[in-house]
Formats: structure tokens, sequence, C-alpha cells
């Protein structure tokens, strides 16, 4: 596996925090979580009304998907298991080398 | 024998050297390649200068990608324009007028050791990759360093924060060394592009604050060229305007810096995609994605040649 299968079970969050209390809770709900904030680039930039793409380690997605339900905040998973996909990304490169 | 080289995958940090000394070798009629310095860890930071040789002094574009590590969108974006000048030189004149008439600084990969170590240990690395030695944590944002309201909104002060912008101002000997080359060619650069990704939108200063341009008008006016003629090739619509109102606020910004120094075109281009696949866009996107960001950039490189 690329990467030691570091990414095995690491999920991308797609959150849609509605308004100024959405906000709060969201920077309090990752704020202190060990997150990697692909947009924007850090807790201290969302916004309402602004998507907010996070990765979240395998570990943490269950305790992100319960607060996110438990707040009533709307979410998706853009994508659901990171290290398939970066397999899949570098696949290409990899069946290139068979070529 | 043909060079071959496959534009529509992503590359490693050596297969692009390689490619950059390949393109010097096999196009030196159009293609020279140099360095501005070397970077944290030691690597040469490669330039490649683009253009029909000329002895008159021509007015000059600098492109760079790859400022954080895990955009790789950006690199394949350099290598894929460069082809692009290249192969369409004799083919396309509006290329030919460009390259006869500017010179494009193109800097494939602006934080090699990012992109090194987004290679090898971690995928979605951002910063440089200098040692703090107060902290465990590694790296500076590149796009928070340079020296124009540094350190303020927008930046973090905390070596472990993703927007961390460094112990002072041009910390980095990346960012450093493309500050001194921009410096001694400040007269002659007349456009200042740096590709990122993702968010599919078109920059411009001022970032860290909200007041508008001088020029506003003409850079306006080309930007809304650039994602005109970028929207033309798939019907992809860009947002554009000040990275402070269509992003958001943020300090230490190489377009803010370029822009403070004299270049009149500074653009920041957010490529695809909005957050589909983000930093894992497929290698099947590559060929569209650059494809349309080279009109782009063209519009925005004929720009320069006409007086606003």
């Amino acid at each position: 596996f690329l990467y030691n299968n570091r990414y095995a079970g690491d999920q991308v969050f797609r959150i849609h925090p509605k308004n100024d209390d959405e906000v709060q809770t969201l920077k309090n709900i990752l704020g202190p979580m060990q997150v990697d904030f692909w947009q924007p680039n850090s807790a201290s930039l969302i916004c309402q009304n602004a998507t907010v793409d996070v990765h979240v380690k395998r570990n943490d997605t269950p305790a992100v998907h319960a607060r996110l339900k438990q707040e009533h905040i709307d979410y998706g998973v853009s994508i659901s298991n990171l290290q398939k996909e970066i397999e899949k990304q570098s696949g290409y490169r990899s069946s290139r080398k068979r070529r | 024998s043909e060079f071959q080289y496959d534009y529509e995958v992503y590359h490693s940090l050596e297969e692009i050297q390689s490619w950059m000394f390949e393109m010097n070798r096999t196009q030196a009629h159009l293609v020279d390649l140099f360095s501005v310095g070397k970077s944290y860890e030691g690597r040469p930071l490669y330039v490649l200068q683009v253009g029909k040789r000329s002895r008159r002094q021509k007015k000059a574009v600098w492109i760079d990608c790859g400022v954080h590590a895990r955009e790789w969108i950006g690199p394949a974006f350099c290598q894929w324009f460069v082809r692009e000048a290249v192969s369409s030189y004799q083919l396309d004149s509006g290329m030919r007028r460009l390259l006869n008439q500017l010179t494009f600084y193109i800097m494939p990969v602006f934080n090699v050791d990012g992109y090194y170590f987004s290679w090898t240990k971690d995928r979605f690395w951002r910063k440089t990759r200098s040692k703090n030695h107060k902290f465990h944590c590694r790296g500076v944002d590149a796009n928070r360093n340079w020296k124009v309201k540094w350190c303020a909104q927008g930046a973090s002060t905390h070596p472990c924060d993703d927007t961390y912008c460094g112990p002072f101002p041009e910390s980095e000997p990346e960012v450093k060394a493309v500050a001194k080359f921009l410096r001694k060619h400040k007269k002659r650069v007349k456009a200042y592009i740096s590709i990122h990704a993702y968010a599919q939108m078109l920059l411009y200063p001022y970032s860290y604050k909200y007041t508008t341009i001088p020029n506003f008008d003409c850079v306006e006016s080309a930007a809304r060229s650039a994602v005109t003629a970028l929207y033309a090739a798939y019907g992809l619509k860009y947002r554009y305007g000040p990275a402070s109102t269509t992003l958001y606020i943020s300090s230490g910004s190489s377009i803010d810096w370029a822009y403070k120094n004299g270049i009149p075109y500074t653009f920041a281009f957010e490529l695809r995609d909005t957050g589909h696949f983000g930093f894992l866009l497929p290698e099947s996107l590559i060929g569209p994605t650059c494809t349309e960001t080279t009109r782009a950039v063209k519009a925005i490189a004929s720009g320069v040649l006409k007086k606003c």
C-alpha cells in the first residue's frame, strides 16, 4: 500500500454550517481535534454558508459523525475511504509503469 | 529517439526535474533552465525560461506551481503549459506572438521539499519542510511568508498550524529565492501567476485588505477575459475577483507581495475541483484542467501586451 496504508478508513467530511451558531459549534467540535482542513485552511476561517471540507482520521470519524448528527448540522462524506482514493489516483501510474 | 513523457499523469519530483533537463536539451531554441537557489533541504529551485531568444529585454510573465505540496495539479499544469508553448510555437500564431514578445519564467515545483514529502510520507502535506527549534512541528505556509502585511489576519503564529506564517518574513529559502529573483527582474516582469488548488477561482489583490487596487479596471478586465477563455474550453464557470472578498482574508501572500513590488498583474489560480475529489483530482482530469487553464493564462499574457 502507498504511504503504508496510513489513510485507510480516513474520511473527508463536507459540512454546510448554515448560521453563526452552527459555525461556532463546528469550531468547537473540530478545533480541538487533529483534523486536516482542506477548505478553508483553518478552523478560524469557517463561516456560515461556506462549505467546509475536512479530513478526519479513521479513529475520529465515529465521533465526528455522532457530534454532527447530535447538533443537526448538515453534512456529507465526500471521500469515504481516503486510502482507496489515493490508490486509485496513483493506480493509473502503476499501470503506466506496467505499460 | 522521440522523448516520451506522459503529461496526463502526476510525476514525482525526480521525474519533473529530469523532464526539465530534457526540455532544455531538446528545445534549446525556446527553453532555458536555471536555478534561483536552494530549498531548506538543499534541493535546487529550478525555473524554465520559455520564449524566443532575443537580444532586447522582453517583458516577462512569471508562473509558479506547487507552492502547497499536496496540490499536485499545479506542477502538472506547469509542465503542460511548457509543452503546449513549445509544441504550438510553429502552429499557433497566438502562442508564437506571446513567445516572440514575452519571456515566461515557469517554476514547476516551488515547494520542492514539501512536494517530495507529499510523495513519500504524507500525501496531504501543505507547507515547506523547515524545522522549528522550539516546536516538533515542521514547515511554514509558503503563501503566508511573503513580506507584505506579514502574519496578520488569515495567517497563524503557531508552528503547528497549516497556515503558519514563519518566524519572520522570507524565512523560507524558497520564498526568499523567488522574491530575490522577482526583485531583480521587476522592471521586466509584468505579470505574476501562482497556481494553487482547489476552488475553481481566479484571484487578484488584495488578500490582506478589502481596499480596491489602483488599476482595478485593467486587472478585472484581464481576469474576466481569462475566465471567459477558460469557460470556452469545457464550460467550467470560475469565480473571480479580489482574494479578500472572493475567498477570504489572508496575509503574507505572494500575489500581494508581487503587486506591492510593482508587478501590475498578479493572480492566483485555484484550479479544479470544488471539493468532490479535492487534492486527489484524478489523472483523467489533468488534460481538461490544464487545457482550460492554458487558455486563461494565454489570455492574461495577451493582456500584458495590450495597453490598458
